[in-house]
């Protein structure tokens, strides 16, 4: 038996809809630990790893480990149909066939539930080892769409290049060229607008920004995201869910053919 | 031109 009652139950919602349009088909895994999910994008080049650890959820029962594969989409449609204050709800079975999502407003004057079919869903686990990155930095969140969205209109690729001097995001294309540098802002008035630079080494890769963009649709997630980089490896891009666990984004960089 | 490797070699399957 599976049950989790999660009380921000919008969280759900803005979960599935960061990462349906770059997995279409996912298992969940669910263990007496918490909630996870990883998946890579048709393509192999990017993978989703999202944890929503069990302390985080006001119930959480699991009695044995299970995988429950699950339809996005679907998923999304029905997450669509609870309030945006809704408590939800999830159950299955151990040898069920569905998930149920139970969705209570807060007011306990209405209560709903959908039935979601589950489905056989073959996928690869991939262990992601413990990386020693050369350069992290930590911006709001917005700022990064931003970022992304005004240089997908220059390119398709973007140079992230990490010196002692900033972070510098660099486009080109028909267009002509876009370089925009955010710099350590560790004192700025208000918390969501500072930005963090930890940098070991320089080190700069090549991203394909429709996947950078991609990320971006985790944004309501969270105030900041983190960019984690090392030479040669995939980029790590993590949203932090607050006192629950986090929404990883993994993109590998493009290089010399 | 430029490409991109599947993320299988740079993880492994676990």
């Amino acid at each position: 038996m599976f049950e989790a009652r999660l009380v921000q139950g919008n969280l759900l919602k803005k979960v599935v809809d960061a990462v349906k349009d770059l997995v279409t088909d996912a298992n969940f895994d669910c263990s007496s630990s918490g909630f996870t999910l990883q998946a890579m994008d048709n393509s192999h080049v990017s993978l989703v790893s999202l944890s929503l650890r069990s302390d985080g959820f006001e119930h959480f029962r699991c009695d044995r480990n299970m995988s429950m594969g699950m339809s996005l989409g679907n998923l999304a449609k029905i997450l669509k149909c609870a309030g945006n204050d809704d408590i939800v709800t999830m159950k299955a079975a151990d040898d069920g066939d569905t998930v149920t999502f139970m969705f209570e407003s807060p007011k306990e004057d209405r209560v709903s539930d959908f039935e979601l079919k589950l489905m056989d869903i073959d996928s690869e686990h991939l262990g992601i080892p413990d990386t020693d990155y050369a350069a992290t930095v930590t911006l709001p969140a917005a700022e990064y769409q931003r970022i992304c969205r005004d240089l997908s209109s220059i390119g398709d690729t973007v140079v992230i290049s990490a010196t002692k001097d900033g972070v510098k995001f660099s486009s080109s294309g028909d267009v002509g060229t876009a370089n925009i540098t955010v710099r350590q802002n560790t004192t700025a008035d208000k918390k969501e607008e500072q930005v963090s630079i930890d940098l070991k080494e320089p080190v700069a890769l090549t991203f394909a920004l429709r996947y950078l963009n991609s990320f971006a649709k985790a944004t309501p997630l969270a105030s900041h995201v983190s960019l984690s980089m090392a030479r040669d490896l995939p980029v790590m891009v993590d949203y932090q869910i607050s006192d629950m666990g986090h929404l990883r984004f993994y993109l590998a960089p493009k290089i010399e053919d | 031109a430029d490409k991109q490797r599947n993320l299988k070699e740079y993880f492994n399957t676990v």
